[in-house]
């Protein structure tokens, strides 16, 4: 799986995601990729979501937009909201992957419970980070 | 500092042991290429979307990721893809699913949330509405890298099952 989210300059967010799949899935198996909400979200008022991993998990989860309603309900950051989505939601219903998360603001978070995950960003002065595993 | 554009590939069991500085190399360059393309984006006042897709598109293109071209196969040896995109400003999305001969499939989940009604075309409808969008169709073997039918194949042979709760490995 792959995915982007991104912040312009006017303050708008957008979350993309793309994916195969599962390998060795039934064929006409759907993922969280194509959920939106699942795997995918985007809201101005909280953050853009884009998750990876088992995704019938993620769709029992909710997951992605779990993070933007615990933002927007329970005042959660950004960091915060994809850490309980992942520990607790996700990791709770036994799944693994991993999500980006951005806020209006600009604050990134990055969390999985794998042991690694293909990730980068920039910033806004167009500085890039790359990182694979999980230190 | 703000972050503008932020990007993943699969998450799994990925360490440094497994991995060879050459195919590690491989990996950076592609997500830094994303970054840059999604950025160029933004840079010259594009709209997070444009930026979300234009990153997107590279790692679709790239045969390192599970996506695009490089894709897993389903128990029937097909890439079979899934892609959605939403817009924060206004809540629309599009996604399709389980197409199996548009290159671009991010660019179909677009067209799908800007120019229907809807939010989620499948299968053969799916494709046929990329043929009348007029984006670019291929036939699903672009999609199958060795690699791929090799893991296939490893999996077929170990009898691992298919669902989550049996399978002993992902692949994001």
């Amino acid at each position: 799986t792959v995915g982007a989210v991104a912040l312009d300059r006017r303050g708008n967010l957008a979350a993309g995601t793309s994916t195969g799949g599962l390998m060795g899935k039934l064929p006409g198996r759907v993922g969280d990729s194509a959920i939106i909400g699942a795997g995918t979200y985007a809201d101005n008022a909280t953050c853009a979501v884009s998750t990876t991993g088992q995704g019938e998990y993620f769709i029992r989860g909710v997951v992605a937009h779990e993070i933007a309603a615990l933002m927007k309900y329970a005042s959660l950051s950004v960091q915060q909201a994809a850490s309980a989505a992942i520990y607790g939601t996700l990791a709770g219903l036994g799944g693994q992957g991993g999500v980006i998360a951005l806020d209006r603001n600009g604050q990134l978070a990055v969390v999985f419970n794998t042991e690694g995950m293909y990730r980068g960003y920039v910033d806004e002065h167009g500085h890039i980070t790359i990182q694979i595993y999980r230190d | 500092v703000r972050i503008v554009l932020a990007i993943h590939g699969g998450a799994g069991t990925i360490t440094r042991a497994q991995m060879t500085p050459e195919r590690e190399q491989q990996y950076r360059e592609a997500l830094r290429q994303a970054l840059q393309e999604g950025y160029a984006v933004l840079q010259a006042g594009g709209s997070s979307l444009d930026a979300v897709v234009a990153a997107i598109r590279v790692l679709e293109d790239s045969p390192l990721f599970n996506a695009g071209r490089g894709a897993v196969l389903n128990r029937d040896g097909v890439a079979e893809l899934d892609a959605t995109i939403m817009d924060g400003r206004t809540l629309k999305a599009g996604a399709v699913a389980g197409v199996q001969t548009v290159k671009n499939p991010i660019l179909l989940a677009r067209r799908v949330m800007e120019a229907t009604p809807h939010v989620l075309l499948i299968g053969r409808a799916a494709e046929a509405f990329a043929q009348e969008q007029g984006l670019e169709i291929v036939p699903n073997e672009y999609f199958i890298v060795p690699e791929r039918r090799l893991q296939l194949q490893r999996l077929r042979e170990q009898g691992i099952g298919i669902v989550p709760e049996e399978a002993s490995s992902t692949y994001g």
